[in-house]
C-alpha cells in the first residue's frame, strides 16, 4: 500500500482520460 | 468496520453497512472520477502539458491530483458556517464529521482554504496557479525533471506577472501563493496517510 494513488485507481483513471485525447485526434 | 467515509468527493458520509469494503471502494471511485477526470482535462490545456513525455504526465498527475483538487474545490470548505458541502451538495458540520471520525486533516483543510479564498484571486489567476501547483518538477518519478522544470518556472513566470498586473499594490500575494505550494504538500501527505488507513480498513 505504497502508492495511495494506485490504490484508488487514480493512475487508470489518469490514463484512460490521456489517452482518451489521443484516440480524439486520430479520430 | 467504517461507517463513515468523510471525503467531500463521496457522495454522503454515510457508509451503506450491508455493502463490502469493495463495494464501498467502488462506489466512492464512481463519485470521484468525473472530478479526476477534469483535472486531466485541465492539465491538458495547460500549454507545453502534452509536450513532456507521457510518462511525466502521469507523474504529476498522479502526485498532484489532491492539491489541485484541494484548490478547486476550496470554496466546498465553508470556515464561517464550519461546514463542507460533499458532492451531493448537502452540507455537513465539522462537529457531525468529527463525531464520524475526522481529524486533523479537516482542520488543516479548513485553513487552507480560508487563506486561499481571502486572497480572492480571479479565475484566470486561479487556474495559472493551480497550472503551477500541478507542473512540480520534485514529484516522485519525473523520468525528465529538466522539462517539468522549464515548464514550472515559465508557470511561475506567467503567474507572477499575472499578479504584479492584477495587484500592483499587493505584491505579497504572489508570495503568499507560493508558500502555498509547501501547505498543500503536507495537506497531500495526511490524505495519503488517511487514504492508507482506508484502504486497509475499508
Amino acid at each position: 500500500f505504497a502508492d495511495p494513488a494506485s490504490n484508488l485507481g487514480l493512475e487508470d483513471i489518469i490514463r484512460k482520460a490521456l489517452m482518451g485525447n489521443l484516440d480524439d485526434k486520430q479520430d | 468496520n467504517r461507517m463513515h467515509l468523510v471525503c467531500p468527493m463521496s457522495l454522503t458520509p454515510y457508509v451503506d453497512p450491508c455493502k463490502s469494503g469493495h463495494g464501498i471502494w467502488e462506489e466512492f471511485s464512481m463519485s470521484f472520477t468525473p472530478a479526476v477526470r477534469e483535472v486531466v482535462e485541465f492539465a491538458k490545456r495547460i500549454p507545453g502539458f502534452r509536450d513532456l513525455s507521457q510518462h511525466d504526465q502521469v507523474s504529476l498527475l498522479k502526485a498532484g491530483t489532491f492539491e489541485v483538487l484541494m484548490v478547486r474545490f476550496a470554496s466546498l470548505f465553508d470556515a464561517k458556517e464550519r461546514t463542507v458541502t460533499f458532492l451531493s451538495g448537502k452540507k455537513y458540520s465539522v462537529d457531525t464529521l468529527r463525531s464520524m471520525g475526522a481529524g486533523d486533516l479537516l482542520n488543516s483543510m479548513f485553513e487552507f482554504s480560508e487563506k486561499l479564498i481571502a486572497l480572492q484571486l480571479s479565475e484566470e489567476e486561479m487556474s495559472l496557479f493551480t497550472a503551477v501547483v500541478l507542473v512540480s518538477a520534485d514529484r516522485s518519478g519525473i523520468e525528465n525533471v529538466n522539462s517539468v522544470e522549464a515548464l514550472q518556472e515559465t508557470l511561475i513566470r506567467a503567474l507572477r506577472s499575472l499578479i504584479m498586473k492584477n495587484h500592483p499594490n499587493e505584491t505579497s500575494i504572489f508570495t503568499k501563493l507560493l508558500l502555498k505550494l509547501p501547505d498543500l504538500r503536507s495537506l497531500n501527505n495526511l490524505h495519503s496517510e488517511e487514504l492508507l488507513a482506508f484502504k486497509v480498513h475499508p
